[in-house]
């Protein structure tokens, strides 16, 4: 463990409380993308059913469960207890031409053709453009809430401290993943607009507006 | 040649 992992998995758990938090206190879901957080719990359950084969640490175990429970509980207010609030209009992203994709290039290239593995490589893959339903939602609407943008921030630096994490492990261990690096590069590539908004506009109070 | 990896990051 080191420093840019540690501080990756905060922003990671920052950036979902920060969602929860907001449609729980608003009681809302407006401007989120329900898909987006589908696909993220599929990552979660794809890439953590290790849960039950290996043990890393206690930490490692705590955070898996913590995002497990987290990425289901804000389905649920999503599509059942808030739901009425729900914008179907805007979240129209086809999630299936995420999904497919993702799931035939782990067929392909992944490190080992078992069923764990596969599915490992699956929610890296899948992981890296989870976010575009809602970044799709955030240009239809053209704009975003401000919370809503400290959410994306946050989820957004937490693969770019991950990048900093690869660099320091490959630099002390020499470990490195090249199928985690290459999907997180593209994560964290996908952000970069939304970065620029976030750090010219919301910081300085404006609202963001993303080009429609 | 291990089969399987261990993924220690989240």
């Amino acid at each position: 463990m080191n420093i840019f992992r540690l501080t990756g998995d905060l922003a990671h758990l920052i950036a979902i409380i920060i969602l929860l938090h907001k449609i729980w206190k608003s009681r809302s879901c407006a401007g989120i993308s329900g898909k987006s957080q589908v696909l993220f719990a599929l990552v979660y359950t794809t890439r953590y059913l290790d849960l039950v084969t290996s043990y890393v640490s206690i930490y490692n175990t705590f955070m898996k469960f913590v995002f497990l429970a987290t990425s289901y509980a804000t389905i649920y207010l999503i599509y059942v207890k808030f739901k009425a609030t729900y914008d179907h209009n805007h979240d129209t992203f086809r999630i299936e031409f995420l999904i497919l994709p993702s799931l035939a290039l782990a067929l392909l290239i992944n490190h080992y053709f078992n069923f764990l593995e596969v599915l490992w490589t699956f929610s890296i893959y899948l992981e890296s453009v989870a976010i575009l339903p809602q970044l799709f939602m955030v240009s239809k609407t053209g704009e975003a809430e401000s919370i809503t943008s400290h959410y994306l921030f946050a989820l957004g630096s937490y693969r770019a401290l991950y990048i900093l994490n690869w660099i320091y492990r490959y630099a002390t261990e020499g470990h490195y993943d090249l199928i985690a690096i290459v999907a997180g590069v593209v994560q964290t590539v996908l952000y970069c607009d939304f970065f620029y908004l976030y750090i010219t506009k919301v910081l300085k109070g404006k609202k963001l507006q993303l080009p429609a | 040649h291990e089969e399987t990896i261990l993924h220690d990051e989240l």
